[in-house]
């Protein structure tokens, strides 16, 4: 299931005393090709890989200068995948996994994204971790389009027991503004806004997003992300982010296999972080993002 | 005019990222651009468009053995078609999509609500069956899906439907329950109606990378698949990941979806996708 491209690397550099820059360069096309068939974005394996190289060359010149030319307690292939693994934690991270509060009665969490990328069973996650955590949420229907969308976030509010918030004959900004009354009405503390599937370069519908971020002022703009995405998730995190202040993003599906190499395009790219991690249809399947296991996942 | 040595490394990886970043998987493309630059050192390659129209004519012949429109074959009533995949792809407005236009080619159209587990995903099956005139068949939430796909047959063969679409849950192909459910279903169908499902349509995202060759292989090797509908074809991802797709395991492409309108379904065009891909 997972690529080889690891595996490979270590296997190549198996027997070496040390590493070189020619032999590094085997082991780095090796991880190219891992991290393409992972979906990392093109450019940004090339970054990475140069990243890499320059760091293993570094490294060489290191232990050499500090171990007088001895060998290295570690094989040089253990060694090289460990650079590697680190850069890519490193990269990933920093853990900022924390949503922000707002000095105001009501903070607000507003979920955008692709369509069918989970927004809608996000937002129930979400809800439930919030909930656990002493938080009072109230989950807001403002997909006014997809058929049975609200009935879809009413049924996922009532499993929870927690309350959803919809209004007929509304536009979305003033569903998300109403919300917000609402909840101070009812005593919820944090609202959580469910938005419409769209593409990023539908014009009407990214207007929309700026009007329902304009009138609420979400604290969390969070992009949803489908981890099977393959190389079109830089233009689309780019033109997300470009139009909102997106302040992080959350990363679903995982518990299949796809590699979820978009999650390193899409911090290289945006530099906001991932905070949450999908991995499953469950409501109970909402993980605080931590960088080594996608890290590992995504190398192979 | 031209020299020999025009065509410099930059041209070729420039061409190899547009390739790549069209989701062709770098194994699909290292192949490809092999064949280019076996053109090239024979001269038979002078330029970045030369090299261009040699990769689609290569990517269109792939292709074009694996454009087969769905027909609806002259079988016993109801002509029944399967539609599987992993979640949220698009298989629901699909559906929908395609009983708008058997209806327009004035066939009676059948729908069978059998995702039982998804929170209103039998709503939303219902929404569409109003807004293209079919008459849906469903369960209580929670009920077995091939007990309605059953249940569906046995109704759409009663009032004489020409065709039975069933919807089923999205499910990852690396669940094994879940794949399990789909061969009993399927086992249901095949049971109760000689030759069903006549059409087992995957539906895949054309956002997905590289994991949609995973799931074409484990749908197919599970159950036996005779058609793919690639959706979201109206975003910037190119749906390259259909070539190798086609290749390896020459699936029909039946459809692309290009919207989320109920008019937003064509079938699939190998030359209008590949004029795409090098848009
Ligand atoms: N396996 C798995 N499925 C998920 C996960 N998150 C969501 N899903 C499923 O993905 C499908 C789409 O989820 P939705 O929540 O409807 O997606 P959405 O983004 O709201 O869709 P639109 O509103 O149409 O854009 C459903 O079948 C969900 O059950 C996850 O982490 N793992
Ligand atoms: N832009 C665009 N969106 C589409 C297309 N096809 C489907 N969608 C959207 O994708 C989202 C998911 O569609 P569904 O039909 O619910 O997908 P599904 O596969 O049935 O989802 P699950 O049953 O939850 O697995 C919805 O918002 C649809 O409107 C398409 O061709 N283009
Ligand atoms: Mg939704
Ligand atoms: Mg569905």
């Amino acid at each position: 299931v997972l690529s080889n491209g690891f595996n490979k690397a270590r296997d190549r550099l198996r027997g070496k005393i040390e590493l070189t820059s020619g032999n590094i360069e085997e082991a780095l096309r090796d991880i190219r090709l891992s991290l393409l068939e992972a979906d990392v974005q093109y450019g940004v394996v090339k970054s990475f890989i140069a990243q890499v190289q320059e760091k293993a060359v570094g490294e060489i010149v290191d232990t050499r200068v500090r171990h007088g030319g001895r060998r290295l307690k570690v094989s040089p292939g253990d060694h090289f995948i460990n650079i590697c693994h680190q850069e890519l934690i490193d990269l990933m991270g920093p853990v900022e996994t924390g949503l922000r509060f707002g000095s105001r009665p009501v903070s607000a969490v507003m979920l955008l994204g692709l369509q069918g990328c989970g927004k809608t069973t996000t937002a129930g996650k979400l809800a439930r971790h919030l909930a656990k955590n002493k938080r009072t949420p109230l989950l807001v229907a403002a997909d006014i389009y997809r058929p049975a969308a609200v009935q879809q976030l009413k049924v996922v509010g009532e499993k929870l027991g927690l309350p959803v918030f919809s209004a007929e004959n509304a536009s979305p900004p003033e569903i998300c503004s109403r919300a917000l009354q609402h909840a101070r009405e009812i005593g919820c503390d944090v609202a959580i806004f469910d938005t419409a599937g769209r593409l990023a370069i539908d014009e009407p519908l990214m207007q929309e997003l700026h009007d329902i971020a304009a009138a609420t002022r979400p604290e969390n703009i969070l992009l949803v992300c489908d981890a099977m995405i393959g190389q079109d998730a830089v233009n689309t995190a780019e033109t997300f982010s470009r139009r909102l202040d997106v302040t992080g993003f959350i990363m679903t599906k995982l518990d299949g296999d796809a590699r979820g190499g978009a999650a390193l395009s899409i911090k290289q790219v945006t530099g906001k972080p991932i905070k949450f991690l999908g991995m499953g249809e469950g409501l109970d399947s909402l993980e605080e993002f931590r960088p080594e296991g996608l890290a590992s996942r995504i190398l192979g | 005019t031209m020299g020999r040595r025009e065509i410099s490394d930059a041209v070729l990886e420039k061409i190899e990222e547009a390739l790549v970043t069209s989701d062709l998987g770098i194994a699909t493309v290292d192949h490809l651009m092999e064949q280019i630059r076996w053109q090239v050192r024979r001269n038979e390659l002078n330029d970045a468009e030369k090299i261009k129209d040699s990769l689609r004519s290569a990517i269109r012949e792939i292709l074009v053995k694996t454009e087969q429109p769905l027909a609806i074959a002259p079988v016993q009533k109801p002509f029944t078609i399967l539609t599987i995949g992993v979640n949220g792809t698009g298989k629901t407005t699909t559906i929908a999509k395609l009983a708008e236009i058997f209806r327009q080619q004035g066939h009676t159209v059948m729908l069978a609500a059998a995702d039982t587990f998804r929170a209103a995903a039998i709503e939303q099956l219902e929404i569409w069956g109003e807004r293209t005139g079919c008459r849906v068949v469903k369960h209580a939430p929670g009920a077995d899906p091939s007990a309605v796909a059953f249940d569906a047959l046995r109704s759409a063969r009663a009032r004489s439907a020409d065709i039975l679409i069933i919807d089923t849950a999205g499910r990852l192909h690396t669940k094994a329950p879940l794949m399990e459910e789909l061969k009993k279903i399927e086992r249901i169908i095949a049971r109760e109606h000689q030759g069903a499902p006549h059409e087992t349509l995957l539906v895949l995202d054309a956002t997905t990378g590289q994991n949609a060759i995973s799931q074409a292989k484990l749908f197919s090797s599970a159950i036996r698949v005779t058609g793919i509908a690639l959706t979201k074809l109206d975003g910037t991802a190119k749906g390259g990941v259909i070539v190798g797709i086609s290749d390896a395991l020459h699936i029909p492409i039946r459809f692309v979806g290009v919207g989320e309108k109920v008019e937003d379904l064509r079938p699939f065009n190998a030359c209008d996708f590949v004029d795409a891909l090098f848009d």
